[in-house]
């Protein structure tokens, strides 16, 4: 595993730990889109089936479930806790999220590398997941006061997808890796998303101002 | 390295 997938898999980590944490302490989930954290539990369901069919690592069984436990756990609180899930911001959480899953599944049958179930679900995954955030980019602009822990949450989650960008390119340089053109256009368009984001992430970081998007 | 490269990734 070289660096830059580890920073990227740490990074991923640390953006949930915080999340769970700005839930559990501040008993509040402002900001937060549950339609992007529950897109996200059918991305980890559908992709990390394998955990049944191959073994990697121990490192990757752990981080698998690490993250099917955590994103259904979100969605727990943000959809069940008394006191947080009053403090969802529902009426600006309007994308239709589940407007997105059917034509990436249908992508899915229509690309993929291998017709199996497996090999469906998992690319399934990856276009969903290139999307997966724009709810939460949407909701971001619409809120007025952006705490930082919801910025750093969104600033981590982008840094995972642009460190997994660099392993992909050193893992193609270094370890002669064949091209997987799926795993790489899914990525940068979900990376690309982001951009926006952290232009104004670093700017309002670079100023010591408040985060804030424009309208 | 086979065709499930990137497999191991999350």
């Amino acid at each position: 595993m070289n660096i830059f997938r580890l920073a990227g898999d740490m990074s991923h980590l640390l953006s949930v730990i915080l999340l769970l944490l700005k839930i559990r302490t501040t008993k509040s989930c402002a900001g937060i889109s549950l339609k992007t954290q529950e897109l996200y539990v059918v991305v980890f369901l559908a992709r990390y089936l394998n955990l049944f069919t191959r073994y990697y690592s121990f490192y990757n069984t752990v981080m698998k479930l690490v993250f099917i436990a955590t994103s259904v756990c979100i969605v727990w609180y943000m959809r069940f806790h008394k006191v947080v899930k009053q403090t969802y911001n529902k009426d600006l959480d309007t994308f239709r999220h589940y407007v997105v899953i059917p034509p990436c599944f249908l992508l899915a049958l229509l690309v993929h590398h291998e017709f199996t179930v497996m090999e469906v679900l998992w690319t399934f995954s990856l276009y969903l997941e290139a999307v997966a955030i724009l709810p939460q980019l949407i909701l971001l602009q619409r809120t007025r006061n952006i705490d930082n822990l919801t910025g750093n949450y969104i600033f981590l989650l982008g840094a995972y997808r642009a460190l997994y960008l660099l392993n992909w390119i050193y893992r193609f340089f270094m370890e002669k890796a064949q091209a997987r053109w799926i795993s790489w256009i899914s990525g940068l368009v979900q990376t690309a998303l982001y951009a926006d984001f952290f232009y104004y992430y670093i700017k309002s970081w670079k100023n010591n101002e408040k985060l804030k998007l424009p309208a | 390295i086979n065709a499930d490269t990137l497999k191991d990734e999350l």
